[in-house]
């Protein structure tokens, strides 16, 4: 299903969820 | 009295048949309404007082007309009249629009707006009246100084859905998304303005470009993290050294976060979410989409 | 999933008239050019695995599969490219095909160069790439982020989905596969967290009670 497989592709693309330096000292 | 109260009626209504409507408003005030000598019941009183300041604001005189309105606010609250109280709140919305309170203007014509009853006294209440306070309340909206309590109105407005067949849709619902309007859209919004609401203010801005540069940074400080002056008045349409000037303001009354690099000329916007906050919304969002799929795979019976 | 919900109705329109029996193939030409330049479609695969849309092949309006081909996976310099054997685009496709490059480019990368975004699009100024980023893709809801003019770059938070190569669906796998497991170990993790926080704090309290204990015990003997 394409519209299925658009979506998938488009989620994991959010991945990781935050990489800014700034969350990276936040987060330790 | 009786007969200066009589003469000064007739001579008022000369004045309105030849539309001089201050002169009709200053001889109404002429009328002694506290006179101790003759009592005057109070529905006339507020009933004049409702009409001078209609007959001021005729004129777009929100000084005058805001003393009698005033009068008229200790004598509204007892009486039993609805057209009178009617033309009371319509005055009083309008005195605050043309004072350029536009916020409290427009709750006001909102208010009004969402009159049920079609028929008050012999007075019946077209639709296209109501429309009419309904426009003024986005228009005035749109023209408040941009902030949490203005998204608020407009968010009211949006989800109000008499608002979508109105004109000036398009424009509610590019602010209210809080989109960057760009010079056409506005120029359009300009035409159905009132003079009052595209006059010069003292540092030499109109009303409407104060409010369209701010409407047009807060969007624009939710599309960048940060931008040079130079940009930032190529995208508001305006010379840099304004866009830094508003946005000073606005960061300083607290209606923007954000900071000022001046030896940069760079202004840096801030997300006030915390990191970790974002980080959460942005699992929440990954999660939501999650959600999606796995709702759409199920409705397609995969 | 707002875009997939917006373009589900236009693509199955699509879909229906291609795969219609009287669809000739000047017929699909124009439905491609249609669909190609309509403002709210992203997606062509579906339209693109019609059967009836081999009859374009070895007429004059062929090269209407390759517009096709192109806007289901390619890009704007793929188009440059081959610019040779493909029909001029009109406006509208340009700018959808734009659209489309900039999801291309966020497939890779969550952090998009200014540079590389206005090589790929052809934009020659900040501004003119800013306001393309700004109306048609953010105001356009197939992407979401900030611009960081500083940094020069683009940081998307979401883009939507374009079609995909069959060739993409080992890696996409791969990277379901490693977030799954990657999310049993952090789940595994926090269980472990959670019995670990579990059996210290019953420590604590026990140690806390012997403390008590003590205490009272000195209390008498005093």
């Amino acid at each position: 299903d394409n519209s299925i497989l658009r979506q998938v592709s488009s989620l994991l693309r959010r991945l990781p969820a935050m990489e800014s330096e700034k969350f990276q000292d936040d987060f330790l | 009295e009786e007969q200066v109260l009589i003469i000064r009626e007739k001579l008022a209504e000369l004045y309105e048949s030849e539309q001089q409507w201050s002169k009709a408003a200053q001889m109404l005030s002429g009328i002694d309404l506290d006179s101790g000598i003759r009592m005057l019941d109070d529905t006339y009183k507020l009933s004049k007082c409702v009409q001078i300041t209609r007959l001021y604001l005729e004129d777009d005189d929100a000084v005058n007309a805001e003393a009698f309105i005033n009068k008229a606010s200790f004598l509204v609250s007892n009486s039993p009249h609805e057209v009178l109280n009617l033309q009371y709140k319509v005055c009083y919305a309008r005195i605050l629009d043309l004072k350029r309170k536009f916020l409290e203007a427009a709750l006001r014509y909102y208010d009004i707006s969402q009159i049920e009853k079609r028929q008050i006294g012999d007075e019946e209440i077209n639709e296209e009246a109501l429309e009419q306070a309904l426009s003024a309340a986005v228009t005035c909206t749109i023209l408040a100084a941009a902030g949490p309590q203005r998204s608020r109105v407009l968010a009211t407005l949006y989800k109000d859905e008499r608002c979508s067949k109105l004109k000036i849709y398009p424009i509610l619902q590019k602010v209210n998304l809080e989109r960057i309007l760009r010079k056409p859209e506005i120029d359009a919004f300009a035409e159905e303005l009132k003079a009052h609401q595209k006059a010069f203010l003292p540092d030499n801005f109109t009303v409407l470009d104060r409010a369209m540069i701010e409407h047009n940074l807060l969007s624009a400080s939710k599309l960048y993290t940060n931008i040079s002056f130079e940009e930032l008045g190529a995208l508001l349409g305006i010379p840099p050294q304004k866009a830094e000037k508003i946005a000073a303001r606005m960061i300083y009354e607290d209606r923007m976060k954000g900071s000022i690099d001046q030896v940069e000329a760079v202004i840096h916007f801030e997300d006030d979410t915390e990191e970790l906050q974002q980080w959460d919304q942005q699992i929440a969002g990954l999660c939501q989409a999650f959600n999606d799929i796995l709702d759409d795979l199920t409705s397609k019976g995969i | 999933m707002d875009i997939e919900r917006k373009q589900s109705e236009l693509i199955d329109h699509f879909v229906k008239q291609a795969a219609g029996e009287d669809a000739s193939a000047s017929n699909l030409a124009a439905l491609i050019l249609e669909a190609t330049a309509h403002p709210s479609l992203f997606a062509f695969s579906e339209i693109l695995s019609v059967p009836n849309l081999a009859k374009l092949k070895g007429t004059q309006y062929s090269s209407s599969l390759d517009v096709l081909r192109l806007f289901s996976y390619g890009t704007w310099s793929d188009y440059k490219r081959n610019v040779g054997c493909l029909p001029t685009l009109l406006p509208d496709q340009i700018r959808k095909l734009k659209q489309l490059t900039v999801l291309t480019l966020a497939e890779t990368e969550k952090v998009l160069p200014y540079d590389q975004l206005m090589e790929e699009l052809d934009v020659s100024n900040v501004r003119e790439l800013e306001d393309f980023l700004i109306n048609e893709c953010m105001y356009a809801g197939i992407a979401r982020g900030k611009l960081d003019q500083l940094r020069r770059c683009f940081e998307v938070q979401f883009a939507a989905g374009r079609d995909l190569r069959p060739e993409q669906l080992d890696n996409m796998i791969h990277t379901l596969s490693s977030w799954l497991g990657t999310s049993d170990s952090l789940l595994h993790l926090i269980q472990e967290k959670i019995k670990w926080a579990d059996t210290m704090s019953e420590a604590n309290k026990i140690h806390k009670k012997e403390i008590m204990d003590k205490v009272e015990e000195v209390k008498k003997s005093l």
